[in-house]
């Protein structure tokens, strides 16, 4: 153990396992992953190359093995808590994204909150048992976050009671879905639903993609690999062309909305309700963000204390780079977002989790402001932290530029999620259109409830600067 | 209807009151803008886009709040004296530094006065002293296993350069020690020469 790094713990005035364990939610929490980490840690299936040192497409083979893998021990040991899964899901892939990511954060999330009991049956089970492997097609070359400016169509047929599904356009090419490329075998596909010769806006459609025995792409599927990308390199982000592909109508996610048999369109009870997965994800990116920060501010603290450079006083040894104010300034406000942001994350987490139970139940009212919330907290805490890694990679001086610190991968993994699953700017503007008709409400005289219920008193506050 | 605020920048529960009230500010400032484009005649949609700069400063000083105040609600779950002081300082910084990386949004709304501003920089010194003996217990707490941080500068036992002597000699470059590139290229352009 290095002197320095030994010197700092005798320095310290807390107990750290009390905060660690505030941080899980509790001692059992903390044990209970520790005993999950160790499973795969001390696994010698998991055992792999570094990454640093492999291809790109050495890196995705070697990312399908160990999802695999992960997918037999989870049965095997039973896990099957989704707080668990994570935990072991992070631990085989040390905070790398993998080819599974989005069947498990977004395909099965889909199912379990859009599907019928049929579907439920016929969709989520095989899915649970990794028969089907799916991925969520929203995003087209053409266009991401607006969503009403996607440009498939899933066109009813009354006739076949089929849905016709195409990408009209080269910019309609369904573009960068993780596990799309060569991973999948399906696709919820989010396309513009026409239905007696009306367009009722973006619904959710389960597609066979590949064929279960062969896995070759099926007629009318044009499937692949987009390319190298800055970071993501165990991931097959991919491309999907829809030529003329007929799917039955009870393959459109059908919880909300509906098209009966002869076509005739139901309306969801509320249109946000197709956006559910998004604001689940981006629920989450707000606790990504925290961990991301977390890592990187402790390699940068831990190497601020025993790297030694320069001298403050003339004549002494080299000191702690810690010991500088320079390097304090630059580290200690990004720890405190770190922590900041842990809280907001458990915080989101838990509102996720009580505003899906009140939609189970029937009732919408707090999903306006959890969609604006996710979005802003989402661009919120995903720009802070982009910017914080570099800052903490920086801090390292020139060895913070080699792989071996993680700063960079950490860099390149986190990025994305200021332009994925909506693009910053636009989330902010999504929020603001909530605080603007939050504002409006109360300037009207209405009462408004939760975290915009500051909106209530600004019509009557009146600030001056005072001296202290 | 002028309202005096004395904000004091030792209580978190005056810092949150201050971000709420920026982003009330903003809040207001951003649907004002759009009246005002609004009653110059243009249409809701370009009313919009031509608020969208206000907009965004908006749910960003709204986002802030949230953070801030969150971060505070939480200290109070937090029973454990030593680390409820630890992490009341780390609430306190980020707070102030929060302002001063935004004072010129304070400052323009009279939430705060230039000395004051001036004092919170004095304070954010004061804070990084305090905070500097905890720094590196304060990450051991987020507890990564060095197989999950994957990282040689940041490793628990602190011992980073032989571990990075070790690293690089496992690069794919040092397989070999003469790399196949010198017969190929270098030593013949040398005969050439």
């Amino acid at each position: 153990m290095n002197p320095d790094i030994i010197k700092e713990r005798q320095n310290a005035t807390f107990d750290v396992e009390k905060l660690t364990n505030i941080l899980d939610g509790g001692p059992e929490k903390t044990k209970r992953r520790r005993e999950i980490e160790a499973l795969v840690l001390s696994d010698p299936d998991f055992k792999e190359e570094d990454p640093n040192f492999l291809s790109r497409s050495e890196r995705y083979d070697q990312a399908v093995r160990k999802s695999a893998q992960m997918i037999l021990k989870l049965r095997e040991y039973g896990i099957a808590d989704p707080e668990e899964i994570y935990c072991y899901k992070t631990s085989v892939h040390p905070d790398r994204p993998e080819p599974l990511d989005l069947h498990l954060g977004m395909f099965l999330p889909t199912l379990l909150n859009q599907s019928t009991p049929e579907q439920m049956d016929r969709f989520f089970m095989p899915a649970w048992n990794l028969e089907i492997i799916g991925t969520y097609a929203q995003t087209e070359m053409g266009h991401g976050t607006h969503l009403r400016g996607l440009e498939t169509t899933a066109t009813y047929d009354p006739a076949t009671q089929e849905f016709v599904l195409n990408s009209p356009t080269v910019s309609s090419i369904k573009w960068w879905p993780g596990g799309l490329g060569k991973t999948s075998n399906h696709a919820i596909v989010l396309a513009q639903l026409y239905t007696q010769g009306n367009c009722h806006g973006l619904h959710a459609f389960i597609v066979p993609i590949r064929d279960m025995s062969t896995h070759e792409p099926l007629p009318g599927i044009v499937v692949g690999d987009i390319g190298p990308k800055f970071g993501f390199n165990e991931v097959d982000n991919g491309f999907l062309k829809l030529e003329n592909v007929r799917i039955p109508r009870e393959n459109m996610l059908m919880k909300y909305a509906k098209v009966e048999p002869d076509g005739t369109y139901v309306k969801p009870p509320s249109a946000k309700l197709t956006y559910g997965t998004m604001v689940f994800i981006r629920s989450i990116i707000v606790g990504e963000s925290a961990r991301a920060l977390a890592k990187s501010c402790t390699i940068a603290i831990r190497y601020s204390a025993v790297r030694h450079q320069s001298e403050i006083r003339p004549g002494e040894p080299e000191p702690q780079i810690l010991d500088y104010q320079t390097q304090q300034y630059k580290l200690f406000p990004l720890l405190a977002m770190a922590y900041a942001f842990t809280f907001v994350g458990q915080y989101m987490k838990q509102t996720y989790h009580r505003i899906s139970g009140d939609i189970n139940q029937g009732d919408f009212s707090e999903l306006p402001e959890l969609h604006a919330l996710s979005a802003g907290l989402k661009a919120f805490t995903t720009w802070a932290t982009n910017a914080a890694i570099e800052v903490c990679r920086m801090s390292c001086g020139g060895h913070g530029y080699s792989r071996s610190s993680a700063l960079p991968d950490i860099y390149v993994e986190f990025t994305p999620t200021c332009t994925y699953e909506g693009e910053n700017t636009v989330m902010m503007l999504q929020t603001a259109r909530y605080l603007v008709k939050s504002y409006r409400q109360a300037k009207d005289g209405q009462q408004l409830s939760g975290i915009v219920s500051y909106l209530n008193e600004a019509e009557h506050r009146r600030v001056q600067p005072q001296p202290v | 209807a002028a309202r005096p605020t004395v904000v004091d920048i030792n209580d978190l529960a005056s810092l949150v009151e201050v971000y709420k009230l920026r982003a009330a500010i903003l809040v207001e400032l951003a649907a004002k803008s759009i009246q005002q484009e609004l009653q110059r005649r243009k249409s809701q949609e370009d009313a919009w886009n031509n608020s969208a700069i206000d907009l965004v400063r908006a749910s960003d000083a709204h986002c802030h709040y949230v953070v801030v105040k969150l971060f505070t609600d939480k200290l109070g779950e937090i029973g454990d004296t030593a680390v409820h002081s630890v992490l009341s300082t780390l609430a306190l910084l980020y707070a102030l530094h929060g302002i001063t990386q935004n004072s010129g949004d304070f400052l323009q709304a009279g939430l705060l006065s230039v000395p004051q501003v001036l004092l919170i920089s004095v304070r954010i010194k004061e804070l990084l002293a305090q905070l500097r003996p905890n720094a590196v217990v304060l990450v051991d707490a987020f507890d990564f296993h060095d197989k999950k941080l994957n990282s040689v500068l940041g490793r628990y036992d602190g011992n980073v350069y032989e571990n990075l002597f070790d690293w690089a000699r496992r690069s794919p470059l040092n397989s070999t020690e003469v790399h196949d590139s010198f017969h190929k290229y270098l030593k013949p352009l040398r005969s050439k020469l």
